[in-house]
């Protein structure tokens, strides 16, 4: 992933992806 | 809303675990930091699950945690 999209946003109610996409 | 344990967690999948995680950690974070909230709770979620479980059930060591992340954040939007 890109350093700039760091760190993954977490939003209640939506599935966390987290890390998976890197 | 019930504490949540590491029984509750462990019968939920991984990628559950985290969610779970997360909603907690973000209700406890947005009225310190309702802008950042999101960001400091994926930064938190990086963090072993059971470290995680711990900070849920200290505030003090949770507020530390939480100032830690955000210190981080600002350096790293800097």
């Amino acid at each position: 992933g890109s350093s700039i999209s760091w760190p993954p946003e977490f939003h209640p109610g939506v599935p966390w992806k987290g890390l998976q996409n890197i | 809303q019930e504490p949540l344990t590491a029984s509750m967690l462990a019968k939920a999948p991984p990628q559950e675990q985290k969610q779970m995680l997360g909603e907690r950690l973000y209700h406890l974070i947005y009225p310190l930091h309702p802008s950042l909230a999101g960001k400091i709770t994926g930064m938190l979620l990086e963090i072993d699950n059971s470290e995680v479980l711990l900070l849920l059930e200290s505030p003090a060591s949770l507020r530390s945690k939480i100032e830690e992340a955000v210190t981080v954040l600002q350096a790293h939007q800097a």
